[in-house]
């Protein structure tokens, strides 16, 4: 059976791309087939892969011209496949607008189309418009990543708003399945309020690992690695195989 | 006269906010008054300044309900004004959709109030939507903070080709004034690479100045401080200072 998640903060460069993909890639290691799809114009995670952004896109799906099969692309990572984005899709927000099921496309098209992967991870852009309300209507849960600086905290409230509406309008079964501490700076004294801030807003739902800012997460996407291709070792890689041991036990104690 | 700048890059956590709020708290320590205009519905701008979001905000102005000036308010920073954001700006985007003139919104409203302000200092959010659009058609030109990492080079041909749209559509006269390198890590290999990468596309326009990774930047906004009032000897603040005279350098050789 498939869990689908759309990792979703409208605050911009919190580690949305860095999460998917790098979650994504240690539930592949660790044998639970993952797809990847990317919803952000920016097509970071399809770039972050290594992958091309021509041929059928997320753009395609979402407009119902392709079904999902027809996009979905294998990566050079075994048990990874990925759904590909370019900025097509900055023409989805304009042209769906009008259309009372917008934000139900992708859901229809996932339901139409049963895969084998068992997780599906939606990297979703910087807003909350038609692209992140697609990605929470077809969602099972949310991951909501937060970097541990000052500006963090402002939009969460909007996020968990946005998230009441969809389970209002499309969705009710939406639960938050985490939210992840990421760009943890122990530098930064304001790093450690933040942490005990949102665990405190959010309680259990606030996985135990905390993601560090750690630069080879940052250079691992200029050669299209992920991070455990990039440096194993790193404290970047234990950290996001830390987060998928822990999702998949939270799975498990469902 | 008035110089309206917008600052836009639709990639996330580039230090666009930062950017305004302490390249602005520089012009304004350098008796150049300063408006600060918050588009963000995140507010970031408007929290980081330490100021509240009740009352009229550029959401009223926006939608025409209010004039600009009802909007302006004093901030505790000498020559430093600011139109203020909350979370009533998503309504905006789908509020105008229908509105040939959507993105003219702002234009109209700074035209019809003249104000004393040296230099206007826009916010922009991490889209490309309605918010950016109005921005860009109300600005004499636009300045670009571009991150030291990879992705930050992803979307720079969009943001390109979005400002030739807002040429040819409304604001012909929209020039570059220029491209500010942020979040610069020396530990990152990577980093002197986009320097090099984007020096070489844009040229003289990338300004001197590089914006490094300083903690002290992250901190500041959680006291709802400028950098120049939280710690005037940091990294942080030589740089900002630094980017406004280039600033004022670049606007006497016109
Ligand atoms: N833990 C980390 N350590 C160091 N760098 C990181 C980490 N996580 C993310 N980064 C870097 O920070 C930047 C922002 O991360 P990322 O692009 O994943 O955020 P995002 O939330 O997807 O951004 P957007 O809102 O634009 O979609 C990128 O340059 C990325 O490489
Ligand atoms: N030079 C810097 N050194 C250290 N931290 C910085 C620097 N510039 C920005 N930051 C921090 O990085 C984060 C992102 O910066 P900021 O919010 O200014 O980016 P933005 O482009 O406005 O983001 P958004 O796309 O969400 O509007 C913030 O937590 C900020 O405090
Ligand atoms: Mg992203
Ligand atoms: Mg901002």
């Amino acid at each position: 059976e498939r869990r689908i998640i759309a990792v979703a903060n409208q605050k911009g460069g919190v580690g949305k791309t860095t999460t998917v993909i790098n979650l994504g890639a240690a539930l592949a290691a660790l044998e639970e087939p993952v797809l990847v799809a990317d919803l952000d114009p920016q097509g970071n995670c399809t770039s972050g892969l290594g992958c091309q952004s021509d041929g059928v896109t997320s753009y395609e799906v979402l407009e119902g011209l392709q079904p999902l099969a027809a996009g979905i692309r294998k990566t050079r990572f075994p048990n990874l496949e990925l759904l590909p984005a370019n900025a097509n899709l900055v023409g989805a927000e304009i042209e769906l607008a009008s259309d009372p099921h917008r934000a139900q496309r992708l859901d229809g098209a996932l339901r139409a189309q049963p895969t084998s992967h068992r997780w599906v991870l939606i990297d979703c852009p910087p807003s909350l418009g038609v692209l992140t309300a697609n990605a929470l209507a077809a969602a099972d849960g949310v991951l909501i990543p937060i970097q541990c600086e000052y500006f963090a905290l402002e939009g969460v409230g909007e996020l968990m708003r946005t998230i009441e509406r969809v389970r209002a309008a499309w969705n009710p079964g939406l639960a938050i399945d985490g939210v992840v501490l990421t760009l943890f700076d122990e530098r930064l004294s304001l790093a450690q309020q933040v942490v005990t801030e949102v665990r405190r807003f959010f309680g259990e739902a606030v996985f135990a690992t905390v993601v560090p800012r750690n630069v080879r997460l940052a250079e691992a996407p200029s050669f299209g690695r992920t991070i455990f291709e990039h440096d194993i070792r790193s404290r970047g890689a234990r950290a996001y195989l830390a987060l998928a041991e822990e999702l998949m036990a939270r799975r498990r104690d469902e």
